[in-house]
């Protein structure tokens, strides 16, 4: 702003100067100001950006962890209208652009969140828009699937920030370093999520493996005004061989989901929550950032066991659309103020089989919005 | 976006079998860069 005030007063100096001006000159010497300074602060936006990550970079090369530290601002988030802003965002972004200007917007937005063009399915400028092109396909071979049997792939592309064995009571992930949450609570109240109860941990596991649909106990739970519905941790443990990976999608990354293994996909639960950012500082800020965020879950079984993939949204990238389920409808305009409603539950039949997916087969997709 | 996995995978049956021959084991750390169709973790039977 001050940058364009400035513009205006060198104008109007200038304008004074010759005997005054018209208006048409006016305005037609603020409009490219503002575009200067729109990219000077998206720059800057840039350049800020870098920093924070190299940070992050040079705090995990010195083994320093991220640790939980709540503060103001992510307080504040929670009064914005997330959902309607990240709705704005990708109304803006499907609006089309002209045919010479796509592979210059393109090229500018790969520059600035490292994507790679080459890898794209279509010429530029056949996106019709930044979020046509944000969700775009690869070449073929672009991401050959390891063809090890015994091994489990990558369901997208990302950076690692978690893994491990489930154990202990409740389940917990670890969010950062002095905050977690319950498997539970992410995945919903009626996953079968194989847990023994507490004095039943040397009994044959598969027994105690629950089907879909079956309700788990609610036991205690609470309800706030201002989270979802989070589940305490419950005095049952993991079954043996329970793991999980929590993998984050940068803007620049190719942002479609694909099948780990071969599996048969059960049930789809879509949990219809707040859309906070979930970048590096919303971990480390915001309580329960994945649980409370808007969410599809999908469960089923493979060969192995149990098999359950959440796709998380954000505000930026609101929207989640399956291959499986192309009817499923997320980042509606928010109806209700409680954010504790139980997710919207789909089985998929036939019963006990639901559908199969094999490993690499795409499976999601995130949109912009 | 986030994408969090969650999968019962083989580990070892029996406790004297410690050699950890049939575990799951994850081939990748905390901070590192995959894509699609990259090992994310292996088991031997």
């Amino acid at each position: 702003t001050s940058f364009v005030k400035t513009l205006q007063t060198a104008f109007q100096a200038r304008s004074s100067n010759n005997g005054g001006g018209t208006n048409s000159q006016g305005n037609s010497f603020v409009v490219p100001g503002a575009t200067v300074a729109t990219i000077l602060m998206l720059g800057a936006l840039h350049a800020r950006r870098l920093y924070d990550d190299k940070k992050v970079q040079e705090a995990r090369e010195q083994g320093i962890e991220i640790v939980f530290k709540p503060d103001l601002k992510a307080s504040f988030l929670q009064l914005l209208p997330l959902r309607s802003i990240s709705r704005f965002w990708g109304s803006l972004t499907s609006t089309e652009l002209p045919v010479w200007m796509r592979p210059y917007v393109y090229r500018a937005w790969a520059r600035a969140f490292h994507s790679n063009l080459e890898e794209a399915a279509r010429p530029l400028d056949e996106y019709a828009s930044l979020r046509d092109f944000f969700v775009h396909t690869l070449k073929e071979g672009s991401r050959p699937i390891d063809p090890d049997p015994r091994c489990l792939v990558s369901p997208v592309d990302g950076t690692i920030l978690r893994y491990g064995e489930l154990k202990g009571a409740g389940a917990m992930i670890e969010q950062v370093k002095g905050f977690s949450y319950s498997v539970s609570s992410l995945l919903g109240e009626s996953s079968f999520l194989p847990m023994i109860s507490e004095g039943h941990m040397q009994e044959d596991s598969v027994k105690q493996e629950k089907v879909p649909g079956e309700k788990i106990k609610k036991s205690w739970w609470r309800v706030s005004l201002a989270s979802p519905k989070v589940w305490e941790p419950m005095s049952a443990h993991p079954m043996k061989g329970l793991f999980y990976c929590v993998i984050y999608l940068r803007p620049g990354d190719y942002h479609r989901v694909h099948s780990a293994v071969d599996w048969n996909v059960l049930v789809r639960r879509h949990f219809a929550g707040r859309l906070f950012p979930v970048n590096e500082r919303a971990t480390r800020t915001i309580r329960n950032l994945y649980v409370q965020n808007e969410r599809v879950v999908l469960e089923g079984i493979w060969k192995e066991g149990f098999m359950a993939i959440a796709a998380i949204g954000a505000t930026n990238i609101g929207s989640i659309e399956l291959c499986i389920e192309p009817d499923l409808r997320t980042n509606l305009p928010g109806k209700k103020l409680m954010h504790s409603e139980p997710p919207e539950e789909r089985l998929y039949e036939p019963k006990g089989v639901g559908l199969m997916l094999k490993k690499g087969d795409e499976v999601a997709a995130f949109n912009m919005g | 976006s986030t994408v969090v996995l969650i999968f019962q995978a083989p580990i070892s049956e029996s406790p004297l079998k410690k050699d950890g021959s049939s575990e799951f084991r994850f081939c990748v750390g905390a901070g590192d860069r995959v894509r699609v169709g990259e090992a994310l973790g292996r088991w031997n039977e």
